[in-house]
């Protein structure tokens, strides 16, 4: 464990955090993808399944429980508690262009042709994508609440930490996870534009508005 | 070479 792991494991349990925080306090999902959260669903269970079979550390185990649990709890307050606030007509992307090209490409980039195995590269493609549901979101209502955009900042900046701490080690432990790596460079990429807009306006002070 | 890691990342 690097730190730059660490930290990046730190963001991504304070994205979880902010975005219940979020919901708790606004009493209101709007604004969130249902489809966005529901991907992310997907691929915490397929990933993590190998909490039943392959220990790595209590830390591991903890993370990936937690994670599991709350983005099932998301789910449920987007749908239960706080439904007349969500707004599905906006919420537009078509996930099965998603979906189908991740598991063509988890068939075809696998570590070994086995059903965990391809389980695990399916959840690293999806989780890559899985955040466009969420950004289309925002570029069709070209606004967000603060909020908002503190979360999908510390989900970036998560996958961001991953990068050095991937760097890292190649160097010093002589690992390198191909999948993983493409994957996340990918996703990574893909909130350029939304950093760009966090950066200069909401942490200017000014609310996250896209030009015209 | 660097070898493929196992899966210990989240």
């Amino acid at each position: 464990m690097n730190l730059f792991r660490l930290f990046g494991d730190m963001s991504h349990l304070a994205s979880i955090l902010l975005l219940l925080y979020k919901i708790q306090t606004t009493r209101s999902v709007r604004g969130l993808s249902f489809k966005t959260q529901a991907l992310y669903v997907t691929v915490f269970v397929t990933r993590y399944l190998d909490l039943f079979y392959d220990y790595v550390s209590l830390y591991n185990s903890v993370m990936k429980t937690f994670f599991i649990t709350s983005s099932c709890y998301v789910l449920y307050l987007m749908k239960k508690k706080y439904r007349p606030t969500n707004d599905p007509s906006i919420d537009t992307f078509r996930v099965e262009y998603l979906l189908g090209p991740c598991v063509l490409l988890s068939l075809i980039f696998n570590y070994r042709f086995t059903f965990a195995e391809i389980l695990w590269s399916f959840s690293i493609f999806l989780e890559s994508v899985a955040i466009l549901p969420q950004l289309f979101m925002l570029q069709r209502t070209g606004e967000a609440e603060a909020i908002t955009t503190h979360y999908l900042a510390a989900l970036g900046a998560y996958r961001a930490l991953y990068i050095p701490n991937w760097i890292y080690r190649y160097w010093m432990e002589d690992q390198v996870d191909p999948i993983a790596v493409t994957a996340g460079i990918v996703q990574t990429a893909l909130y350029v534009d939304f950093f760009y807009v966090y950066f200069t306006k909401v942490l200017q002070g000014q609310r996250f508005e896209l030009p015209a | 070479d660097p070898v493929e890691t196992k899966h210990d990342e989240l």
